[in-house]
């Protein structure tokens, strides 16, 4: 299948909505600075 | 071991994050970064605050922040994910 997850276990693991929170929101305050930048 | 992954510089968030890294397989590493980024992806586009060239702008920030991660946070075995401008590699 296309996509990120050609490991299966992989993918099983980033369906946890809550998966990998903090990085979500580090990325996401980058990218909040980057367009006020 | 936790010892090398406390880094005093380093912003909490970031600190979080690279300790959420850790736990991760590192097979596995690279792909769930790139799940994480198309989320944030997602996000800021439903946000719907930028447009064009701004938006383009800033999702290149987020997979070239994603694709340094593993080697900010020290993670054995990985050291940079090619999300962009790379030759495809096993992760697209």
């Amino acid at each position: 299948p296309a996509g990120p997850f050609r490991y299966p276990r992989c993918r099983k693991e980033f369906q946890q909505a809550q998966h990998l929170r903090a990085c979500q929101q580090w990325l996401h305050k980058q990218a909040r600075q980057s367009g006020s930048g | 071991f936790e010892d090398d992954m406390e880094n005093p510089q380093r912003p909490p968030l970031l600190q979080q994050c690279c300790n959420e890294l850790h736990q991760e397989e590192p097979l596995c590493v690279c792909p769930t970064l790139k799940g994480a980024s198309k989320a944030v992806k997602q996000q800021v586009r439903q946000q719907g605050q930028m447009q064009g060239q701004q938006m383009q702008h800033v999702i290149s920030r987020i997979y070239q922040t994603a694709t340094h991660l593993p080697r900010v946070c020290n993670i054995p075995q990985v050291s940079v994910c090619p999300f962009q401008k790379t030759t495809p590699g096993p992760y697209y």
